[in-house]
């Protein structure tokens, strides 16, 4: 992989948005994926609907949670997605109102990636941003900086939170994850999280997935 | 037990005593630790509550250790008799092995208990650790009004403010302990969700979900030198 990547310079990372008091996280999580395989596959960065994965998704719990590889398979028996401008988002579930005629954009598959980070880090370069989940331990206090916690307190075995791995680095040869997170731009670095590399921190390399745009 | 937040009720703190033995006794070998025989406390009573995912488990026990009377003056500076201490401690177990997350002790003076049962609970119901020093939320009050100020807070009443600068406090607490815990370069500390209790948090912010569930089976993607 290369020393250090960050979409976000290349156009393929939308704003950073907000979940409000819903734990939807996954579908922020997904929709951040497929924006990333859209760009990378049709050359067209657009904003897409988490509110349509919330309302249409009947695997998933809407604001009680879900997992990105259910909504992934929603996305494809839904015939796609809408954009956030055609189908905004609510914050809380609705009755479904998807039209296939608005789907702009379409998925023909989902993978899991390997638990090696460097792989990740190979994929993420040359494939798009990736779609992973986290124990969130202490980022309701997280203000900036690289995130380190001792691995007992932040264990793999307990996550709880879906976010998107948009880019990686080091900073002070301390090397680490560009998390693009979903509770708004007032939090973090500009909405962004900064989490170590290396060492499976927080189970950052546990559920790491992508959409497959042909 | 499925994993689900803590729940506040009193039967989810009835762990079996077969449950409890293990962390128990971890934890109290844990307090015990380099002293001499004849010196270490006693297990009193013991209740627990247990958060489980994967092969991990998360124990919060709350117990009563019996200290033994103390005559020695390198140990204590004036003798002291017989004493029961009060503890709550957090005891990771994953893999069979046992780790001391949290350990919170205080000596249990009947009175102080009887007031703390008899006030707080009738005015504080989420309040879930020992009131905070007066002084300490008196001193947290500007920033609270900062955090307000920035944040665009308001709350219904006076009682809902008091609660949130309590908790904001407490959160304060919390932060510097995450802080001292981090090995990297993260700044913790006020955040648009300084007023939440770390319950609120979780329940409204986060997804339990993805530690439950596997959800569907994804074919592997291609590493890249396959590409």
């Amino acid at each position: 992989a290369p020393p250090e990547w960050d979409w976000r310079k290349k156009g393929a990372v939308t704003e950073v948005k907000n979940q409000g008091m819903c734990g939807s996280c996954w579908a922020f999580s997904v929709t951040g994926n497929v924006e990333g395989q859209w760009f990378l596959n049709r050359g067209t960065l657009l904003s897409l609907s988490e509110q349509e994965l919330l309302d249409c998704d009947k695997v998933d719990k809407a604001c009680l949670g879900g997992l990105p590889s259910n909504a992934y398979a929603a996305i494809k028996n839904l015939g796609g997605l809408e954009t956030e401008d055609d189908y905004g988002y609510q914050g809380h579930v609705q009755t479904c109102n998807f039209s296939a005629q608005m789907a702009k954009v379409y998925i023909n598959d989902s993978v899991e990636l390997s638990r090696n980070e460097n792989k990740i880090a190979a994929w993420l370069a040359q494939k798009g941003p990736i779609s992973v989940a986290i124990n969130a331990f202490g980022m309701q206090f997280y203000r900036h900086g690289i995130a380190h916690p001792f691995r007992p307190l932040c264990s793999p075995w307990f996550i709880d939170h879906a976010v998107l791995l948009v880019g990686y680095g080091n900073r002070s040869n301390i090397p680490y994850w560009a998390i693009k997170n979903s509770w708004g731009s007032d939090w973090g670095e500009e909405g962004y999280y900064y989490l170590y590399r290396g060492s499976g921190a927080c189970g950052v390399n546990t559920m790491a997935s992508s959409a497959v745009v042909n | 037990v499925p994993a689900k937040p803590w729940a506040d009720d009193e039967q989810a703190w009835n762990l079996s005593s077969q449950e409890l033995l293990a962390p128990a006794r971890f934890a109290l070998d844990m307090y015990n630790y380099g002293r001499a025989a004849g010196t270490r406390a006693v297990l009193g009573a013991v209740r627990g509550r247990v958060r489980r995912a994967g092969q991990g488990s998360l124990f919060s026990l709350e117990a009563t250790l019996e200290e033994p009377p103390c005559n020695d003056p390198l140990v204590c500076p004036l003798p002291e008799t017989k004493k029961t201490v009060l503890c709550s401690f957090e005891v990771l177990e994953e893999l069979k092995e046992h780790l001391l997350l949290r350990r919170d002790c205080s000596p249990v003076n009947a009175k102080v208990t009887e007031f703390r049962n008899a006030t707080f609970s009738s005015f504080l119901p989420l309040l879930d650790k020992d009131p905070l020093p007066q002084d300490f939320s008196v001193k947290m009050a500007p920033l609270f009004k900062d955090f307000m100020t920035t944040y665009n807070r308001t709350y219904e009443s006076r009682e809902e403010a008091q609660w949130r600068l309590t908790v904001f406090a407490r959160n304060m607490i919390r932060a510097q302990k995450i802080q001292a815990l981090d090995r990297g370069t993260a700044q913790y500390g006020i955040t648009k969700f300084s007023d939440l209790t770390e319950e609120e948090f979780h329940t409204i912010y986060l997804n339990p979900l993805l530690q439950k569930e596997s959800g569907r089976k994804m074919s592997p993607a291609k590493s890249i030198n396959d590409l």
